[in-house]
C-alpha cells in the first residue's frame, strides 16, 4: 500500500509541474514549503485563489517548520473553502492531510491527500476542461494514477 | 457509464474516463 501511496503522490507532482511554477516542484521536499501548491491553486482558479491571497503564503520559508505548517494549513482551509463555496461540497474530516506530518517528514501519504485535493479543485472548476486535456497528455502510467486520485475522490464525495 | 464499458485497451480506458469527464458541465461536483 505504502508504494502505491508514493507512486500516486510522484504521479500528482509530475501533474503539479505542468502548471510551471516559479517556485521549484520538482520533489516532495519542494512541496512542503506549500509555495508551489498556492501557485497552482492560483492559476486553477484566479479569481478565488486571488493575488492577496496568495500574497498570504510565505515565500522564505527555508527550513522553518512553523512557517511552513502555517502556509500548508492556509492552503489546505482554502481548499476546504474553494469545495465548499465553489462545488459545493463538503469534504470529510478523515480525508484532510496531516499538515505538520506534510511538513515535519515530507510524508507521501499525507502529501497525496493534499495533491489529491488540489486535483479535485482542477478537475470540478471553471476551466475544467483545459486542466483534464493537459492531464491527458501526460504519459500513460500517470494518467493512470491521476485516474485513480479522481475515481478515488468521486467515490468519497458526500453531497 | 457505457463510455467507461466501451475501453477496453489501457489507452481506451484512460480515453474514455478522462473524455467521460469532459462531458461533464463545468463546476458540476465529481
Amino acid at each position: 500500500m505504502a508504494g502505491n501511496e508514493n507512486e500516486l503522490c510522484e504521479s500528482l507532482i509530475i501533474w503539479l509541474q505542468t502548471f510551471n511554477t516559479k517556485a521549484p516542484c520538482k520533489t516532495i521536499e519542494d512541496l512542503t514549503s506549500g509555495v508551489p501548491m498556492a501557485q497552482v491553486l492560483h492559476q486553477i482558479d484566479g479569481a478565488y485563489f486571488h493575488e492577496s491571497w496568495l500574497a498570504r503564503i510565505k515565500e522564505d520559508v527555508g527550513e522553518n517548520r512553523r512557517i511552513k505548517i502555517s502556509n500548508l494549513k492556509k492552503i489546505l482551509q482554502g481548499i476546504v473553502d474553494y469545495y465548499r463555496e465553489i462545488l459545493s461540497q463538503h469534504i470529510l474530516e478523515y480525508l484532510l492531510p496531516d499538515c505538520s506530518q506534510i511538513a515535519e517528514t515530507a510524508d507521501p501519504t499525507e502529501m497525496g491527500r493534499l495533491l489529491q485535493l488540489i486535483l479535485g479543485c482542477a478537475i470540478n472548476c471553471d476551466r475544467k476542461q483545459e486542466h483534464i486535456q493537459t492531464i491527458m497528455t501526460l504519459e500513460e502510467s500517470v494518467q493512470h494514477m491521476v485516474m485513480t486520485a479522481i475515481q478515488e475522490l468521486m467515490s468519497k464525495d458526500v453531497d | 457509464d457505457p463510455n467507461m464499458k466501451a475501453g477496453t485497451t489501457s489507452e481506451g480506458v484512460l480515453a474514455n474516463f478522462f473524455n467521460s469527464l469532459l462531458s461533464k458541465k463545468a463546476g458540476t461536483p465529481g
